[in-house]
């Protein structure tokens, strides 16, 4: 494990964290995408699948639990609890989630590396990672006024996918054997999705001044 | 491997 990885492990956990307390704390869920949150969920039912499989360590299998664990938390308060739900904008979190998952779908069934079950749905949760904030950088879009900890969740999600393309890049160098482009491509194609939102972000961060996206 | 095949990564 390098510095790069745990440092994005780490901002993942955190941007999660962040979200499920500010959840729990202020009973308030105003501004967050269920859509991306249920794609998430997705994300990682799809991807840990080898939980059951496979051991590669404690460090692996509790990070895996917590980010199952924490997405299924979030859409249960966002959808089931009787406070939180109620702060839910339903009008503005418009996004379809089958423009997302089937096109994924189709992709992970035509470009994988081997056809099994287990590879097809890992291929899948990389791909629908890629695109998984899609709905919820359009509702920061039309909500107006972006409170702190969205923006910093949004940030803190961006900031982990660009600290993978590091420890990517750092163990290309220093690993022969390490060459995985399907995972390459899916994590620049989602870094670059963020690179709208850093520059409005940076750019409140310097002038001070509340985030806003422009319409 | 795991390792090898980038499936140590979360």
């Amino acid at each position: 494990m390098n510095i790069f990885r745990l440092a994005g492990d780490m901002t993942h956990l955190v941007s999660v964290l962040v979200l499920l307390l500010k959840i729990h704390t202020i009973k308030s869920c105003a501004g967050i995408s269920l859509k991306t949150q249920e794609l998430y969920a997705l994300v990682f039912t799809t991807r840990y699948l080898d939980l059951f499989t496979d051991y590669i360590s404690l460090y692996n299998t509790v990070m895996k639990l917590i980010f199952l664990g924490s997405s299924f938390s979030i859409v249960w308060y966002i959808r089931r609890h009787k406070i939180v739900r109620r702060s839910y904008d339903k009008d503005q979190d418009t996004f379809r989630h089958y423009f997302i998952v089937l096109p994924c779908l189709v992709l992970a069934l035509l470009i994988h590396h081997k056809f099994t079950f287990k590879e097809v749905m890992w291929t899948f949760s990389l791909y629908l990672e890629a695109v998984a904030i899609l709905p919820q950088l359009v509702l920061l879009q039309r909500t107006r006024n972006i409170d702190n900890l969205t923006g910093q969740y949004v940030f803190l999600l961006g900031a982990y996918r660009a600290l993978y393309i590091l420890n990517w890049i750092y163990r290309h160098y220093t690993e022969p054997h390490y060459v995985h482009w399907i995972t390459w491509i899916a994590g620049i194609v989602q870094t670059l999705l963020y690179a709208d939102f850093f520059y409005y972000y940076f750019q409140s961060w310097k002038n001070n001044v509340k985030l806003q996206l422009p319409a | 491997t795991a390792a090898e095949s980038g499936k140590d990564e979360l």
